[in-house]
């Protein structure tokens, strides 16, 4: 599932 | 970091790139939407603001910081430097329709409900939209200068690179953001009949014009 805290892409 | 990714973002700095050679070199921004690079300015300005807070890689950070002076660096050119040649007549689409619509979707849709995540989930949905006033104007003027069009096919195929990155960070990390995929789809889809010019026309040598 989504890591919402970090999204990693630009 | 992924190899699709990797081009993706390639091929994203090369369409802004692109852009602000066609700009500075012609000295003119004729056939470019104004509109569009507004709408791409709020979708770094938003997606971005974590680029303090939120420390992904050396990387991350440099890409972030160099969309967000470029963007600037390009309305500045079209609004201020260069705004005669500005085809304010052509750029006519209601893109104040896609920043409402992007706003109540995130405000309906979202991971979080919270302040960043909702601005993040806003640049997502508009910049899902953000190129159709560029098209628009396209079809308007009935013909796009073959710089333009190179600018356009490296911009859409950056999102099609990242849909290829998001099947495998699925299948290899297990990553999903259905929003992210959703809108990339959509974003990617826009571009579908300029793909089809593109690669039958400007390919062969040919002007990109569109049939009336």
């Amino acid at each position: 599932t989504v890591s919402i805290s970090k999204h990693d892409e630009l | 970091m992924n190899v699709f990714r990797l081009i993706g973002d390639m091929s994203h700095l090369a369409a802004i790139i692109i852009l602000l050679i066609k700009i500075w070199r012609s000295r003119s921004c004729s056939g470019i939407s104004g509109k569009s690079q507004l709408l791409f300015t709020a979708v770094f300005t938003c997606r971005y603001l974590d680029l303090f807070t939120n420390f992904v890689s050396i990387y991350n950070t440099t890409m972030k910081i160099f969309f967000l002076a470029s963007s600037y660096a390009t309305i500045y050119l079209i609004f201020m430097k260069f705004k005669a040649t500005y085809n304010r007549n052509h750029d006519t689409f209601r893109f104040e329709l896609l920043i409402v619509v992007s706003v109540i979707l995130a405000l309906l849709i979202n991971h979080e409900f919270s302040a960043t995540e909702i601005l993040w989930t806003f640049s997502i949905y508009l910049e899902a939209v953000a190129i159709l006033p560029q098209l628009f104007m396209i079809t308007k003027t009935g013909e796009a200068e073959s710089i333009t069009s190179h600018y356009l096919f490296a911009l859409g195929s950056y999102r099609g690179l990242y849909i290829l990155n998001w099947i495998y960070r699925y299948y290899v990390e297990g990553h999903l953001d259905w929003i992210a995929v959703l809108s990339g789809i959509v974003q990617t889809g826009l571009y579908c009949d300029f793909f089809y010019l593109y690669i039958t026309r400007v390919m062969k040598g040919k002007n990109l014009t569109l049939p009336a």
